[in-house]
């Protein structure tokens, strides 16, 4: 067995902003 | 050493993304229909669109304050973001304040975010 090469993946949510509204207008 | 470690670093021209269909992709690869497909699959998460309304200098130093009207609710939200970072603009990709500082601090082209922008964004979907 060969050890996997640790490779960073990232979720696709990672990179777009969590913008909830903090309050109602 | 270099000091740029507090680097996000999945902004990295190359670096591999997981959609929620469990595809991989490098980032500069992605497109619009990646993050609706994502978030369609991916319970709990909803795309919103959020149109840049403004951009005004940060009253943190060297950070921009952008401000966005999010979703059918058109709720105000500002946040502050050091100018390189990326925003993915709808039919256009990813964009920022400052497309120069981006490709060199990440080597990730970039669009020149500007207002009237439709960004994507993520928010919990509500349970109805």
């Amino acid at each position: 067995n060969v050890e996997p090469r640790s490779v960073a993946v990232f979720p696709w949510h990672s990179l777009v902003p969590f913008l909830a509204p903090s309050q109602p207008d | 050493a270099h000091s740029q470690s507090h680097l996000p670093s999945h902004f990295m021209k190359g670096a591999i993304i997981q959609l929620a269909t469990g595809e991989l992709k490098r980032v500069e690869d992605l497109q619009t229909q990646d993050f609706v497909r994502s978030a369609e699959v991916s319970g709990g998460l909803k795309i919103d669109s959020s149109t840049v309304v403004d951009i005004q200098e940060s009253p943190w130093q060297g950070f921009v304050t952008l401000h966005f009207v999010v979703g059918e609710q058109q709720s105000k939200v500002s946040i502050d973001v050091p100018p390189e970072h990326p925003f993915f603009v709808y039919g256009q990709g990813w964009s920022s304040c400052s497309p120069e500082r981006t490709n060199r601090l990440f080597s990730l082209s970039c669009h020149r975010l500007q207002v009237g922008d439709v960004c994507i964004s993520i928010s919990l979907q509500s349970l109805n």
